[in-house]
Parts: C-alpha cells; sequence; structure tokens
C-alpha cells in the first residue's frame, strides 16, 4: 500500500485523530 | 506491497487431510447446538482449557480427561429466554459470557462459580434490543443497543460476580454497529462496522468515548462483519466477512477479505481476498490469527489461510449430519466444529 493510493500516512493517527475530534 | 488478489484462488479436490480429528464430546441431554467456545477455567490449583457448549435451555462446560475425552463439569439451565450465542472473554478464567434473546440478544448473562457459596451461578449483566457484543480484554465488554430513538454504545467491565460499577459510554454513529473488533495491539482503540457497510473507530480510554473516523467499506459488499483489526506503518488492517456478498465474475464469492485504511484520509485498498469454494454459498464466519472459516449453507466446513488467501480444508457433511458451527479454540490451532444433533467435533488445524 501506497501515499499515492491510500493519502498522507501519519504512524501517530491515533493521537491525531484523538486531539481533532469533539470531546 | 501486496495488492488485492481478484482473481479468486481455489483448490482442486480439497479434502480434510489439514484438518485431523482429536476428539468429540456429545451431550445426550442436549438436542439442538446453538454455539460453542472454550474457557480457561481453574479448580482446585489446576488450570485447564474447557470446552463450553450451548444449546438454547442450557450451557455445559466440559473439562479434558485422559485420551482426548470430554467430561462433563456442570450445566446451567436457562430455561426462561433461549440462548444464541456464547460471547468469548479474552483472558479471563472461571467466566462464561452469554447472550440469549429470540430474534436478536435481549439478555447477556454471566456463568460462574462462587468459592464463596461454593456452587455454579449465574447473573444478570444487561438487557435491551442488543444488537452486537464483544468480549474484551481486561474483563470488559462491549455492546451496542437500541431503543426507538437513539443507538446505546457501551462498555462495562466485570467482576468475578458480574457487571461491576465502571462502565463507559461511547459516542454512537447514525448507523446501528453490528459488529465490534479490538484493535490489537491498541488498548484504546475499538472498531465497529454498521448496518450501512462503514468502520468507525473509537478511542475507548478511560476519559473518552470519541467516534474518531468512519470510514465506508464499499457497497458491494453489504452488511460486512469486522472479525480482526490491526494497526501496522500507520495504517488499520480489517479481516471482513461478507455474509450477504453477491457472487461476482471478477471476485468469485466473496468470504473474507482484508483491507488497508488510512484512518487519516479514510482511503482503503483490498490486501487480500478469500472466496467460497465452487459451488458453495451462504456462510457464518469465526477468524483467529491468519485463519478463517466458516459454515456454508450446504453443511460443510470451509477453512482459509488469510495471508495465502486460500481455501485450505474442506469438512464436507458426513452421514452423521451437517456441520452447523464452527469456531477457533482461544488457544492453540484448534477448530471446534458442531453439529445440529449437539455433537462437537475438535479438530487440530
Amino acid at each position: 500500500c501506497s501515499e499515492s493510493d491510500l493519502g498522507p500516512i501519519s504512524l501517530n493517527w491515533f493521537e491525531e485523530l484523538s486531539a481533532e475530534a469533539p470531546p | 506491497d501486496v495488492a488485492e488478489q481478484l482473481t479468486p484462488v481455489l483448490l482442486d479436490g480439497l479434502t480434510e487431510e489439514n484438518l485431523q480429528l482429536v476428539s468429540n464430546l456429545k451431550d445426550s441431554s442436549s438436542s439442538c447446538a446453538v454455539d460453542v467456545s472454550t474457557v480457561w477455567w481453574e479448580a482446585a490449583g489446576c488450570r485447564e482449557l474447557c470446552v463450553v457448549t450451548a444449546c438454547e435451555s442450557s450451557v455445559s462446560l466440559w473439562k479434558p480427561l485422559a485420551s482426548d475425552h470430554w467430561g462433563k463439569v456442570y450445566t446451567w439451565q436457562l430455561t426462561e429466554i433461549p440462548v444464541i450465542q456464547i460471547v468469548p472473554l479474552p483472558d479471563t478464567c472461571n467466566l462464561v459470557c452469554i447472550a440469549l434473546g429470540d430474534l436478536e440478544i435481549g439478555e447477556i448473562r454471566l456463568l460462574l462459580y462462587s468459592s464463596e457459596n461454593n456452587s455454579f451461578q449465574q447473573s444478570l449483566v444487561k438487557t435491551g434490543n442488543i444488537k452486537a457484543v464483544l468480549g474484551l480484554k481486561d474483563r470488559r465488554l462491549v455492546s451496542s443497543s437500541r431503543t426507538v430513538q437513539e443507538q446505546q454504545v457501551e462498555i462495562v467491565s466485570l467482576s468475578v460476580t458480574g457487571r461491576s460499577r465502571d462502565g463507559q459510554t461511547l459516542m454512537p454513529p447514525e448507523e446501528t454497529v453490528l459488529a465490534f473488533a479490538e484493535v490489537e495491539g491498541m488498548r484504546d482503540a475499538l472498531v465497529g462496522t454498521t448496518a450501512v457497510n462503514s468502520i468507525v473507530v473509537w478511542s475507548v480510554n478511560l476519559k473518552t468515548g470519541q467516534l474518531l473516523k468512519k470510514m465506508h467499506v464499499g457497497y458491494s459488499y453489504p452488511a460486512s462483519i469486522c472479525h480482526r483489526v490491526y494497526s501496522d506503518s500507520g495504517l488499520l488492517f480489517v479481516v471482513l466477512s461478507h455474509p450477504h456478498a453477491k457472487e461476482s465474475e471478477s471476485c468469485g464469492n466473496p468470504a473474507f477479505r482484508v483491507i488497508a485504511f488510512n484512518p487519516k484520509t479514510a482511503r482503503s485498498m483490498g490486501v487480500m481476498f478469500s472466496s467460497l469454494p465452487p459451488g458453495h454459498t451462504g456462510r457464518q464466519g469465526d477468524v483467529k490469527d491468519a485463519s478463517a472459516v466458516a459454515v456454508l449453507t450446504s453443511g460443510a466446513i470451509a477453512v482459509w489461510d488469510l495471508l495465502l488467501g486460500q481455501c485450505t480444508a474442506l469438512l464436507l457433511p458426513d452421514p452423521a449430519g451437517s456441520w452447523a458451527l464452527a469456531r477457533w479454540a482461544i488457544t492453540g490451532a484448534c477448530l471446534l466444529a458442531g453439529r445440529w444433533d449437539g455433537t462437537v467435533c475438535l479438530y487440530r488445524y
């Protein structure tokens, strides 16, 4: 799987989505 | 660098050679098998992997004896509402969780042994219109339930005697959650599949039950069920079964798929694809590690290696009866296969 197919990949996706999500 | 294998790989002349019959157990008092599972059970300082069998009105605990024989330890009677499912609880001992109901789950109960009272007991954990339930690590249980107005997604902690006071409500998606899977290696992440074919991701740490992301699986595979999820290199790899997918020329008759999701962009890509053997339809599946198993409407059981995307074994219905149930044991490469008459066969895979 590559970024061209799936978009920018982040190893810290969980922390980043947690920070973005409404409480 | 792996791409979805769109051409189904099927082995001609599949046999049972990858499955070795170890033993079977027959409950003479049981007429119709509903579910089968395994549980760690400790008695008199000896911890053993026991088998749990369920029929509509009772649940039995079996312990291993010498020479691959099994002896019934106890039978809990459940006469008011039919038993419809055993809910495995990972990493627990001396605790069996069951779901009861008619068409859908109306009650969740714990079956246990109380050393205080020196007796086998049962206790009520939850009631409601429960759509999905899953046992989580650290003696927790997640469930989705519906009232007319809203959906509740809740994690409850279990004590040795039943439901404890600690609970957590998760933010529900608009659509009904039909299945859950823990994200392996990430205690705070939980995934669910919904009635409109979305994957939802929650944060389930003690402070929040935030819904982090909703990602679509695709319309070709309605009512997909998540079985296993792991996170690797910034991607979520989800093992799905497709009980209602229709056969197509390009994909054959899909049974299981592994899909990689990028949780940041919600974009996805098929990684591996497993098809039903030719001429078979319908399936009800279970996944452990890279092994998947399903009961087919023909009364056969099929086993797949999800890494190869290949069907590796087929147990055909024999004169003793059609297969009704197939579950992996919680430890070891052991398949539990149940017939309609209540017989459970243990196979080494």
